[in-house]
């Protein structure tokens, strides 16, 4: 089986909102065994 | 070999036996070799391409529905108490689950089906407390991570993508959400806009999955993706990966080919054929949605959300552009609140 996960995000940081925005990152890689409730990304 | 008709030799075996035995042999080997293969490119970092091959043709010639639905009722025949722990041990040894955090006692599972769909030990999954994470709904294999770009395709081996509307259906709540953030003023956009008064300026397009705004002093959303395989003796429950609203399900009735790294090499739109279940609706930072698709062996999905949806379900003829069969939850345009590590659905076997 397999899920997958489709999402909106904050795609581009504005120099501006520097101070309070930053954008969506993945935090694991093609290949990455993950965990349910393990980050994704932030 | 042979032996007179009179005096046959019970531990020599027949000729035509050591052939096929030679031949299945033969054919592992070549198996291993390709796999071994595989294996090496993909540690040299060589991207694999789609090569449909004689085993894909096949399988679209089986009845991969009913031979899902047969496993089912197999694996949920009852075992005797004595045999359960043998049998649910000969299957995580099999494929590697964690019997440490099983939450019952082996035996008080009655079948290989009830087995498969076991929850785990409180505390086994804690969820990342960072209130700006997105958690791993599923145990499983990263297959692809990325952001959608112009066209909206996602790769599903080197040279052959699906499009997300394929995937989640043509009639995506994408618009709707973008017209209500145009017109509403909830804290979930003011999170998102920073004390912006007007919302017109959102606009969003399929061909271009960014969200733009009129002015650019303004933050700019995309659309990001996360594909995770779950294997034979993982953890088989799906829980919400953030903070959300469900707005929309919808239930493709499709095929049930297998969905294992071999067959998203060799089966083309292998995720946009199989049967599956999309949850799409709208978190903090705007839309969201998870598609569970089935797999041969574990051909249906139960919402713990909805309890009463039926999937993997015979059918006459199965046509596959039939349009998918959608449920919009209560109150409408506002949903199903899920809370980030909560069930909302089970895959079983069968």
């Amino acid at each position: 089986s397999t899920v997958v996960l489709v999402f909106q995000a904050l795609a581009l940081k504005k120099q501006e909102d520097e101070a309070s925005l930053s954008e969506f990152r993945f935090c694991v890689d093609k290949g990455d065994k993950i965990r349910m409730g393990e980050a994704l990304g932030r | 070999m042979h032996t007179s008709s009179q005096g046959r030799n019970p531990f020599v075996v027949p000729g035509a036996t050591v052939a096929t035995i030679l031949m299945l042999g033969a054919l592992h080997a070549r198996r291993m070799y390709n796999d071994k293969k595989i294996e090496e490119a993909k540690e040299s970092g060589v991207e694999l391409e789609l090569q449909p091959d004689v085993k894909a043709k096949f399988l679209n010639m089986l009845p991969l529905r009913s031979i899902s639905r047969f496993w089912g009722s197999l694996t949920s025949t009852e075992l005797p108490i004595w045999l359960r722990p043998y049998a649910h041990r000969a299957w995580a040894r099999a494929f590697h689950s964690n019997l440490e955090e099983v939450a019952l006692p082996l035996d008080q599972y009655a079948s290989l089906k009830d087995f498969f769909v076991r929850a785990l030990k409180e505390g086994s999954r804690p969820i990342d407390s960072d209130p700006h994470s997105l958690v791993s709904p599923v145990d499983g294999t990263i297959m692809r991570v990325g952001e959608l770009k112009e066209g909206v395709l996602i790769e599903q081996v080197k040279g052959f993508s699906y499009s997300v509307s394929s995937l989640l259906g043509s009639g995506s709540f994408f618009p709707l959400i973008a017209a209500k953030e145009a017109s509403e003023d909830s804290s979930l956009q003011e999170k998102n806009l920073r004390d912006e008064g007007t919302k017109s300026w959102w606009r969003i397009s399929l061909a271009s999955p960014k969200l733009r705004e009129s002015s650019s002093s303004r933050p700019i959303t995309g659309l990001f993706y996360c594909v995770i395989y779950l294997g034979l003796g993982d953890y088989h429950r799906v829980h919400s990966p953030v903070d959300w609203n469900v707005l929309l399900r919808r239930h493709f009735s499709g095929r049930l080919y297998p969905v294992n790294e071999r067959a998203t090499r060799t089966i083309k739109n292998l995720y946009v054929e199989n049967e599956r279940v999309v949850l799409e609706g709208r978190w903090q930072e705007g839309y969201m949605a998870i598609a569970a698709i089935g797999a041969t062996s574990i051909g249906s999905i139960k919402l713990s959300i909805e309890p009463d949806l039926r999937t993997n379900q015979p059918r006459k003829k199965l046509l596959q552009s039939e349009a998918p069969e959608e449920r919009v939850y209560e109150p409408e345009g506002t949903g199903l609140s899920v809370k980030k590590g909560e069930e909302v659905a089970v895959f079983n076997m069968g």
